[in-house]
């Protein structure tokens, strides 16, 4: 069964985009059949997959309804990993969108042909950090939720707010098999008691739905996407990629329901 | 003259908050009086205050027209330093103001008595990171922006974006008179390549906006608000509060026309 998950932090720079792009990296070296949707109007996962917006693509005609959204899937170099592009107009989507009718379930509307025909294993999207209507639509869509957040006090506040939102969605009737499927510990710094403080503050409060593997802080994830390409491409033995393959593993187990 | 300051950059994470906060408390220990608006769902800034979102205040009410912006602003402990601190509701005005008649201009309007008539010498707006209709209402506003930008790659790739962003704001006839006051470069890291990579393009494509100072990462940034306390309070002595303190001096001598 196809899963569909939003990768979605209203909290700016946790590392949503870093984890929807090595995380589907590591599926696809796996051998799952991963569709990546780029939400975020900043097109930084279509950037860091070293793709520019490309001519003509766009998943904002496909929102407003001009276009089929199956008709904006590129493939990558990288087998087994698909994208749907973001491009800048997706800033005016929400405008747009917020004019409809049904305005909260565009996104689920226009997702719906590939979720039923298309031949993958996992979609994954990108959301934008905003608690905005790309944001909703995105939660309105999904099965569930991979929350990645850093190892800071602002991030772990939000926390109870994307908690929330979810209930909302589910409470309003949009989405009601939507649930949080896990959160990410992110940024990692063992030298810092902030991160320890902050690691040990979400594992109480969210023992269960926290994963064990913690991304730690490391410069070559940051340097990976000036060059387009994923940190399996960039740094292969570095312990970026060895957190993120071992997060990839983790997060099969618990689909399996292990 | 008063001025109105968008402290903006749609990128997550890149330090708007903090140094929104951490400006604001240097420039108020210098003698300015500061008002900082909180335009960020999250509220990071007000709880990085020590406050909570106050009962019964709501930028939101006054966004669409229950009351006055000028019966939200709160004294802080700190001397000179005021704040209209954000709520949760103000997601649900992106979607309320964007059917309004004349969307753009609503903040513009909303906070017009405070320009006039309130004894500040500078209003600073904490943004939402994101490209939707706070932050476009908060350029539409203001005098000038202030942009921090983190030394990585992804907020380089996003600069070109806010520098498209208010060309057409200033086009659209909406702020003709919007200008990029300054480039702030944040959570600098002399120990790798990329940090000195992201300064040395971004000084070389924007000269003379990028202020010299740069702010160091300091986990003593992220501890703060966990106190409610800013930086100049925290940790007084720290590399952290006397970058900041430089990188006011500079601000105001920029200010002066120096
Ligand atoms: N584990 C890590 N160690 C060091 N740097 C990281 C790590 N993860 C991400 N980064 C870097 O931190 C910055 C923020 O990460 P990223 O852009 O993935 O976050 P985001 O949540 O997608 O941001 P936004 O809210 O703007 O969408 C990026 O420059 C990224 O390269
Ligand atoms: N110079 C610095 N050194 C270390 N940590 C920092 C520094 N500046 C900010 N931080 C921390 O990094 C995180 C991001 O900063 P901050 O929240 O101010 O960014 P922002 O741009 O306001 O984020 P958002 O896009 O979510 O509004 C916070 O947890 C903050 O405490
Ligand atoms: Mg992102
Ligand atoms: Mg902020």
């Amino acid at each position: 069964h196809m899963k569909l998950i939003a990768i979605a932090n209203q909290k700016g720079g946790v590392g949503k985009t870093t984890t929807a792009v090595s995380l589907s990296a590591c599926l696809a070296a796996l051998g799952w059949r991963v569709l990546l949707i780029d939400l975020d109007p900043q097109a930084n996962a279509t950037s860091a997959l070293g793709l520019e917006g490309a001519e003509g693509l766009s998943l904002y005609r496909a929102l407003v309804g001009e276009t089929d959204m199956a008709e904006q899937v590129l493939p990558t170099r990288i087998e087994n990993l698909f994208v749907i592009p973001a491009d800048l107009d997706l800033a005016g989507a929400e405008v747009e969108v917020a004019r409809l009718e049904n305005h909260l379930l565009r996104l689920r509307e226009v997702v719906r042909p590939i979720v039923e025909d298309a031949p993958f294993d996992f979609i994954l999207m990108d959301c934008p950090p905003s608690l905005g209507i790309l944001m909703t639509n995105a939660l309105a869509a999904a099965d569930e939720l991979l929350v990645p957040i850093q190892c800071e006090y602002f991030a772990l506040e939000g926390l109870s707010k994307i908690v929330n939102l979810v209930e909302q969605i589910k409470g309003s009737g949009a989405n009601p098999g939507l649930s949080i499927g896990g959160i990410l510990m992110t940024m990692y710094d063992a030298r810092t008691n902030l991160s320890q403080q902050v690691v040990g503050e979400v594992r109480r409060h969210f023992e269960a739905l926290t994963y064990q593997t913690e991304i730690p802080r490391s410069v070559r994830l940051g340097e990976a996407p000036s060059f387009g390409q994923t940190i399996l491409e960039y740094d292969p033995n570095g312990i970026a990629a060895k957190s993120y393959q071992k997060f990839a593993e983790e997060f099969i187990a618990r689909q399996r329901g292990e």
